[in-house]
């Protein structure tokens, strides 16, 4: 039996929204330490791991394992439904085969209710190995969010390299090539735009932008995006949540 | 010429 409650729709729809794109059915395992979701996006070049802990919710119960088998974009087609500062109720009881949504607006003289149809969902669950990444970043989600959007105008790819100068995003393209070079700095004023580099060891890796893309359609969700990266494996892009992360799990394009 | 990978060929089934 689960039962979650956010003071705030709005919490659960931006979170939502975010990531409706990249994923079709998928399922969301709610345990007693809060709401996880773990899917492929469509191309099988992302994975996207979403935890929403339990202490996120102003009210939260579960006391068995609950599987939400459903497809993201009905869950957002009904969040819709729901004002932003509505409050917000999940509710499934053991082995149901719906999930009941609740709107009520703080006043309490307004109540919507709907019942979301679940499906069994038969999915591949990847095992994530723990990874030492060479280099870690930290920056303003929407300073990566403008370069790469910026990068795109020129190639479908994008070239990031990570040294102890800084961080370095190029591409090139038929009408030629660009790049944005960012020194770490601290920005005392808002620390959002501060670049902190963490580096073991210079590391360069290729991405596709439409992908990437995606992937920062998160930056509405958090102020500053962790990316982490190592030769040869999928770069760890990580979103922090009030209690819990959307991370992305991105696949490089390899030089054969 | 660089080669998109997939998730699968890095992160194995659990």
């Amino acid at each position: 039996m689960l039962e979650a409650k956010l003071d705030a729709a709005s919490q659960l729809k931006k979170i939502v929204e975010a990531i409706r794109d990249m994923l079709g059915e998928c399922n969301i395992e709610c345990n007693e330490t809060g709401l996880a979701l773990q899917s492929l996006d469509k191309s099988h070049i992302v994975l996207v791991s979403l935890l929403l802990g339990s202490d996120g919710f102003s009210e939260y119960r579960c006391d068995r394992g609950v599987t939400l088998g459903l497809n993201i974009n009905s869950l957002a087609t009904v969040l819709r439904c729901a004002n932003n500062d509505d409050i917000l109720t999940l509710r499934s009881e053991d082995r149901a085969n719906e999930l009941i949504l609740t709107f009520e607006d703080s006043k309490a003289d307004r109540i919507s209710e709907f019942n979301l149809r679940l499906m069994d969902i038969d999915q591949e669950y990847l095992a994530i190995p723990e990874t030492e990444y060479a280099a870690t970043v930290v920056m303003s989600a929407a300073v990566l969010q403008r370069t790469l959007r910026d990068l795109s105008a020129l190639s479908e790819a994008v070239t990031i390299e990570i040294d102890k100068e800084g961080i370095r995003f190029s591409a090139e393209g038929d009408l030629g090539k660009g790049s944005t070079h960012f020194k770490p700095c601290v920005d005392m004023e808002n620390a959002e735009n501060s670049i902190n580099i963490t580096l073991s060891e210079p590391v360069s890796l290729s991405f596709n932008l439409q992908y990437f893309s995606n992937i920062t359609k998160a930056s509405s969700l958090s102020s500053t995006v962790t990316l982490q990266m190592t030769a040869g494996m999928p770069a760890q892009i990580e979103y922090k949540l009030p209690s819990g992360h959307v991370r992305y799990y991105f696949a490089p394009k390899i030089e054969d | 010429f660089a080669m998109q990978k997939s998730i699968e060929s890095f992160f194995g089934q659990k």
